[in-house]
């Protein structure tokens, strides 16, 4: 494993760490998608099938596990507990899963690596991963004020993906045979589609201003 | 980590 990988996984668990806090602690969801959270439990669900047949190492075990549970449990509060559930944003998360699902699927059974049942839903987690984050930046640029814990959460996230490109990078030079097109492109489009994002995020860093995303 | 389906990344 190298640093940049690490940093990666460090800077995705840092993410879930911090929404987590902002549920549990502070007993609101304002400004978090749901349709995003529910998009990453299908994503990590249909990842992870191998973590009953493959073992890889304990860290990966244990990772995993934490996506799972995380990502599922985020979702749980968000429907479900008593509190948080007021203050979810129901009519400005209205990305429509579907639109993204169905795409993603079909481009899984088109294009992939080999047509088996695990091979194809790795795929289709990869795709879906990449536009998972489309209804989150949705509701960003629709809520007004977007709080220093959701903005971090973001960042955080898109942050994780670019140091996986560094990752990539580096295990291509150092591994022999390491090419991965698939994972690679999809990738690389889930970094593009923070750039915007970051773009205002260091501009209101810098300005010492609440962040916020032009409509 | 040569295209077979061992994936190591999370």
């Amino acid at each position: 494993m190298n640093i940049f990988r690490l940093a990666g996984d460090m800077t995705h668990l840092a993410s879930v760490l911090v929404l987590l806090l902002k549920i549990h602690t502070i007993k609101s969801c304002a400004g978090v998608s749901l349709k995003t959270q529910e998009l990453y439990a299908l994503v990590f669900a249909t990842r992870y099938l191998d973590i009953v047949t493959d073992f890889i190492s304990v860290y990966n075990t244990v990772m995993k596990l934490i996506f799972l549970g995380s990502s599922f449990s985020i979702v749980w509060y968000i429907r479900h507990h008593r509190v948080v559930r007021r203050s979810y944003d129901k009519d400005q998360d209205t990305f429509r899963h579907y639109l993204l699902m169905i795409p993603c699927m079909l481009l899984a059974l088109f294009v992939h690596e080999k047509f088996t049942f695990k091979e194809v839903m790795w795929t289709f987690s990869l795709y879906l991963e990449a536009v998972a984050i489309l209804p989150q930046l949705v509701l960003l640029q629709r809520t007004r004020n977007i709080d220093n814990l959701t903005g971090q959460y973001v960042f955080l996230l898109g942050a994780y993906r670019g140091l996986y490109i560094f990752n990539w990078i580096y295990r291509y030079f150092t591994e022999p045979h390491f090419v991965h097109w698939i994972t690679w492109i999809a990738g690389v489009v889930q970094t593009l589609l923070y750039a915007d994002f970051f773009y205002y995020y260091f501009e209101s860093w810098k300005n010492n201003v609440r962040l916020q995303l032009p409509a | 980590t040569d295209g077979e389906s061992t994936h190591d990344e999370l």
